[in-house]
Order: structure tokens, then sequence, then C-alpha cells
């Protein structure tokens, strides 16, 4: 599956200096140190909850650089008025977890 | 490391 990620190479620069500048641990984001920022989108919390349903693809309660990429996405596209999807459209599956 | 009642790993549920 060579579909181009939806996340394009500037956006996920700027994402992953924010993953960075959250402090993860073994690579990896708790929801208590992820959960604070995308509160900070003033988004309703149930939409928040839906794009952590989406990013946190193997359900661990942590989002990898990539997870965070695919929620910090959701968020930026909900902020400028798209509806977050109720199920991940392949093309924002990071083509690490394909 | 989530709230009671949780076997959720969604820190918004």
């Amino acid at each position: 599956n060579d579909m181009p990620w939806v996340v394009k190479p500037e956006e996920k620069m700027k994402f992953d200096s924010i993953f960075e500048s959250l402090g993860p641990a073994g690579g990896m984001l708790t929801g208590d140190k992820v959960k604070p920022v995308l509160l900070n989108s003033k988004l309703p919390v149930d939409i928040l909850g839906r794009v952590w349903e989406l990013s946190d693809l193997d359900r661990d309660g942590m989002l990898d650089r990539d997870e965070f990429s695919v929620a910090m996405y959701l968020v930026y596209r909900a902020l400028e008025g798209e509806p977050v999807p109720m199920s991940l459209p392949p093309p924002l599956v990071p083509p690490s977890k394909r | 490391q989530y709230p009671a009642g949780g076997s959720s790993t969604n820190p918004f549920l």
C-alpha cells in the first residue's frame, strides 16, 4: 500500500517537534501528557475522545509520534471546521501501521 | 493509570 499519507512532511515536522516538546518516554506520550494539549484546542471533549480513539491505533493508552501526528492532524482539521470522521480513512493511517 | 471505572485507554472518557 503506497498511498501517500495525508500528513504532509512539513506538517509532520511540526507535529514531531510538538511531540518532542511534551517529553515522550520510550518514544511514547501517555494520555495525561497529550490530554492538556488536545484540550487546549477548545474542541468539545466528546470530539477529542473520538480523536483519541482514531489516533491510538494499537489501543495502548499512549501515542507514538505517528499516532500523535494523526491526533494533531484531526484536531487542526476540526478547528478548520471539518468533521472528525467516525473511523480512520485509509490515507490517514500512518504508512508504518498499514 | 486511568481513573476508576477504567478498562478504557481513552483519557477523554
